[in-house]
């Protein structure tokens, strides 16, 4: 039964072979461990020797993978802060771009043309911060006020 | 990370293994 046991154990360790020498190892457990079962001391501690290397060799796998992955976490969490610190500064230039080409210019024009409607002839669009497209937005409705004020005085 | 996970159970379940070997050799 034990003889069985260990064939089992062993069978299941070349199954889960992940590391270099571990076959080799296992090979070698093989060759030994019928001899170190019937009471060869010997072979009982070549037996030991290879399972303690094999376990090593896991042992060590295991610390090298962990400290990959607690460099992976590290990095990991670098990469969050920079990501939200990008996305902090890219929120804050577009909420510029999004105020002063759309909602300053859109002011502009609603106060302009309000002051124009409530009697204020001379009140024009002005901003010299605005894009070109504003400023030629801006131009014409001038010059529609003018045209309309010097309609109106002639 | 999952693939480091993945190593660390393979050589956990390998040393559990050899824990096993240790074990039946004990008993004899």
């Amino acid at each position: 039964n034990t003889s069985n046991d260990f064939e089992k154990l062993l069978e299941m360790a070349s199954e889960n072979i992940t590391e270099e020498n571990e076959g080799e190892l296992i090979e070698q457990i093989r060759v030994y461990y019928k001899y170190a079962l019937n009471g060869d001391i010997e072979a009982l501690e070549k037996t030991v020797e290879k399972i303690s290397s094999l376990s090593e060799i896991n042992r060590k796998a295991i610390n090298t993978a962990d400290k990959v992955s607690k460099k992976f976490a590290v990095a990991g969490s670098w990469f969050v802060v920079f990501w939200a610190a990008g996305m902090f500064f890219l929120g804050m230039y577009y909420k510029r771009v999004f105020l002063k080409d759309i909602i300053y210019p859109y002011e502009e024009i609603n106060a302009v043309l309000n002051a124009n409607l409530t009697g204020d002839k001379f009140r024009r669009c002005s901003g010299h911060e605005a894009i070109d497209e504003i400023n030629g937005i801006y131009s014409k409705i001038n010059m529609i006020l003018d045209k309309k004020s010097a309609g109106l005085e002639s | 990370a999952p693939a480091v996970q993945n190593i660390i159970h393979k050589n956990d379940r390998s040393i559990g293994i050899c824990e096993k070997m240790f074990v039946l050799l004990i008993k004899v």
